[in-house]
């Protein structure tokens, strides 16, 4: 059981590493704040580049965001899920940040099914399919297929 | 992979049929359209509690002045449904897979067997920074949950 | 303490409908859940243009955020704050809310100061004045005037 | 009406001066640029807690490796400024109106006179739903607070 926990934690630490240096533009990591694996809390520390180390809680919200999708990406590399269903993620992004987690979302995209809501432009083009939604007469939704290609 | 969603009077949608051809698809439309009401009928599927879908009681997913309401999901081969209808007193739920009637743990089983994790897997309007805010406990049980 | 409670809330209320009407394309009231004001809770009612009244808890994201507006904005007519901070309060609306947003904010700006943080073009595009903020070499913010017009 | 905002270590700003010519002023940069630092810098001039400033302690508040911070704000007509500095054991704070040393109640009272109820006229980010998800009874005292 530790074993298997701690071999986990590495290969999701390696991963980590890796996509925080695309998505987020800096050098992340987690750690264990303990020595029994069992006891411990999970903590990330994230050095933007050109920025000094920065305190998880004074982060801001399009910060926050990249590094929460950074581990569920590094998740999904070392067990990957069916399918994931991403409802706004890209709220609290700028223009450039959407444009480069829509990349990434593309990427990863080879290995597992991505369904996201979202209302960003970039978001929408870099996507294989669009499906539009609306409220008809009587006001029940009713479901169209964009194309934007 | 999920390949159709079928909604039957599920919250605003009245009958929809949404089929994924691609690995990225992107739902977008105006505010109060129902897409978020689209990710709740995948977690309603499966098997979620009320709480988590934006109602009070499992009937408010029933579409406004209908009786029941019935999703289907067809994700690796099979065909998950779920449909609940309003009684006096309550509702009654009854679990589908591939047309033959399961109980609830049976559909948990399968939804196991196939890797869905809904605690990392699906994030809700809103939620996105939770993994950032939660205690560092939290955090480390998710690695506990996937080693 | 009654009559002032109940008179605040009658003009607050009658601003409610007038705004909500404009800015969520629909019919908005706040009602007291109890005669007795002072142990009461206030309730929201809204009926979207077309569609069948909402329980508020089943409401989108956006829907929620311009109620919220709705409401800070009747209070605002009945009782003038000296200025308004808000932080990226856009970040549910869709592109047309958006832009409905701004031009409300604008026309309320004749009375009272507005100060928004936003990452939105509606909003950069209706606002008078857009200040600009960047990180510098040693991480730093730097603040710049960006010039729309 | 703000007319001036004036930041020195404070969070990520070194030093930086805010001039308000118009009514409507829109503030943008990329994530993380310190946007809502700037919103924040408002609300610890004004004498809000460490919490709502995304701080354990308020001595977080101030930019890494300096030793105090100090934020200027000029509304109609007056001046409040708000120092802290770091000491051994915790932090020291300063308040003043028009570069007169006053008490925390004397920024207290004379906000409250500005008829600044800092409840429903500052929203920060994430926030925006705060009002339609609170209970009823919250939501009246709100009327309450500005009858
Ligand atoms: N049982 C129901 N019957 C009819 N309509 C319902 C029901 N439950 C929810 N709705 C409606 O669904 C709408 C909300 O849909 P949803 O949350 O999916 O919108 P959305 O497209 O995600 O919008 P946003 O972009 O603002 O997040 C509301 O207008 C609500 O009234
Ligand atoms: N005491 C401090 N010293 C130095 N930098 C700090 C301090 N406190 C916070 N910061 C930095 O401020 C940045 C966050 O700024 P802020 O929250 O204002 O960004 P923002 O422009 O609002 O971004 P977003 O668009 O993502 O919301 C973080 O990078 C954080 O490290
Ligand atoms: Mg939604
Ligand atoms: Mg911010």
């Amino acid at each position: 059981k530790r074993s298997a926990f701690l071999s986990a934690f590495n290969s999701i630490n390696e991963n980590f590493k890796e996509i925080v240096r695309e998505l987020a533009d800096g050098e992340g990591e987690i750690y264990l704040d303990r020595d029994d694996p069992f006891s411990s809390g999970l903590q990330i520390r994230f050095k933007p580049f050109g920025k000094p180390i920065q305190r998880l809680e004074s982060m801001s919200g399009g910060e926050k965001s990249l590094l929460t999708l950074a581990f569920i990406f590094a998740i999904q590399r070392f067990k990957p899920a069916p399918f994931y269903a991403f409802d706004e993620v890209d709220m609290f992004l700028d223009g450039v940040n959407v444009g480069r987690l829509a990349k990434m979302i593309r990427k990863l995209s080879s290995d597992a099914q991505f369904i996201v809501v979202s209302l960003r432009k970039p978001m929408l083009e870099e996507s294989d399919h669009v499906v539009g939604v609306t409220r008809g007469g009587d006001g029940e939704s009713i479901v169209t297929a964009i194309q934007l290609r | 992979m999920i390949k159709r969603i079928k909604l039957r009077n599920f919250k605003s949608f009245k009958r929809a049929e949404i089929e994924f051809r691609d690995n990225f698809t992107v739902i977008t439309g105006p505010n109060g359209s129902g897409k978020s009401n689209l990710i709740d009928s995948i977690l309603f599927c499966l098997g979620t509690s009320s709480k988590v879908l934006r109602a009070e009681r499992l009937t408010d997913l029933i579409r406004d002045g209908r009786g029941e309401a019935e999703v289907t999901i067809e994700i690796d081969g099979y065909e998950i449904k779920r449909r609940i209808r309003k009684t006096e007193r309550g509702y009654y739920s009854y679990y589908y897979i591939n047309d033959k009637s399961v109980s609830y743990s049976d559909v948990e089983r399968l939804v196991e067997s196939l890797g869905l994790n809904t605690d990392y897997n699906i994030v809700m309007q809103g939620d996105v920074t939770r993994i950032a805010e939660m205690t560092p406990i939290q955090r480390r049980k998710i690695i506990e949950d996937v080693a």
